[in-house]
């Protein structure tokens, strides 16, 4: 093969009840981000360019996780993380804990492609940044009210079920995870 | 989480993943997304990116799992994708997109769904959901 795209928009429990149209709609973006990455591979483009692409398609769209309509954290904020890697020389760039880059992934190919160090996090991440022309949000700018209604139920379910740390305190018997605990 | 890898016509073989993390998520927990080796991971064999429950997915450091069993097993792909979501990691927790240095895919999980495409240079493409 002359080349070769796998895509995804995140696993779990994806209710078989949804209704016809939502299915339809996911199977449509889905098609769409293979097409973004399929028009780079099919004229010669790179891997990197392709992924870099498809998930900066998946970033901006507001039904996945990542980029626009990312989830909530505790304190009702949006934290990102993104990663690339390419394997024929073990190069790679990561992100964490950033909150005003639209397109998280591309901060990751900078790193990557610009840094001597592999990780950054948080505000470094932020002012790592700053030397390259790259998109900045506000926090407002990831708002979406499915996932804000979901935090809202968290936060409620939290209550009901009392303080459940999402840290792992030692000494906590047993299987410490907390099935909640799927991102 | 969303992610994609790839192989192109020179051989360049890729993974990226990108997240919102975690509903609810307290005191900076960070996730496998950013792990190197873990949630991401691209050697000369193989491009892996993961989604699912973080901690299970870090604790396997699957993307070099998969890596590893690939080389030194030897295995192909879906031998080593089998391997990590049937024998390492449990029911529930995580699905897995990868691509060989020949161009041979692998989308699985072992949850109930995972919003998934694939297509290559011969024709063969698809979209699911479950």
């Amino acid at each position: 093969k002359d080349w070769a795209l796998v895509i995804h928009g995140g696993a779990g429990t994806i209710s078989k009840e949804k209704p016809d149209s939502v299915v339809k709609a996911y199977k449509s973006d889905l098609d769409e981000a293979l097409s973004v990455g399929e028009k780079i591979l099919k004229e010669g483009g790179s891997a990197l360019d392709a992924v870099e692409s498809v998930i900066n398609y998946l970033e901006n769209n507001p039904k996945f996780n990542a980029g626009k309509g990312a989830v909530f954290t505790h304190d009702g904020g949006h934290e990102l993380d993104a990663a690339i890697m390419l394997g024929n020389n073990r190069k790679a760039g990561t992100i964490t804990g950033v909150k005003t880059i639209k397109n998280p992934i591309s901060l990751a190919r900078l790193v990557m492609e610009n840094s001597k160090h592999i990780m950054f996090a948080g505000e470094g991440a932020e002012e790592y940044a700053n030397q390259f022309d790259l998109e900045r949000v506000n926090q407002e700018y990831f708002y979406t009210e499915s996932r804000h209604k979901a935090w809202k139920r968290a936060i409620e379910e939290e209550k009901q079920d009392g303080a459940q740390s999402s840290v792992i305190e030692p000494g906590i018997p047993g299987d410490f995870f907390d099935e909640k605990k799927l991102g | 989480t969303v992610g994609a890898v790839a192989v192109d016509k020179d051989g360049q073989i890729v993974a990226g993943t990108s997240t919102g993390g975690m509903t609810n998520k307290k005191f900076g927990r960070v996730g496998d997304v950013p792990i190197v080796g873990a949630g991401t991971y691209a050697s000369n064999e193989v491009a892996v990116s993961m989604t699912g429950w973080g901690e299970k997915i870090m604790q396997a450091v699957s993307g070099h799992t998969v890596s590893a069993y690939m080389k030194h097993k030897p295995a192909t792909v879906q031998e080593a994708g089998n391997y990590l979501l049937q024998d390492v990691l449990n029911e529930g927790e995580a699905g897995m997109i990868a691509v060989d240095k020949n161009g041979n895919t692998y989308l699985n999980m072992n949850t109930q769904g995972m919003f998934r495409g694939t297509s290559d240079s011969e024709g063969n493409r698809k979209v699911a959901i479950w």
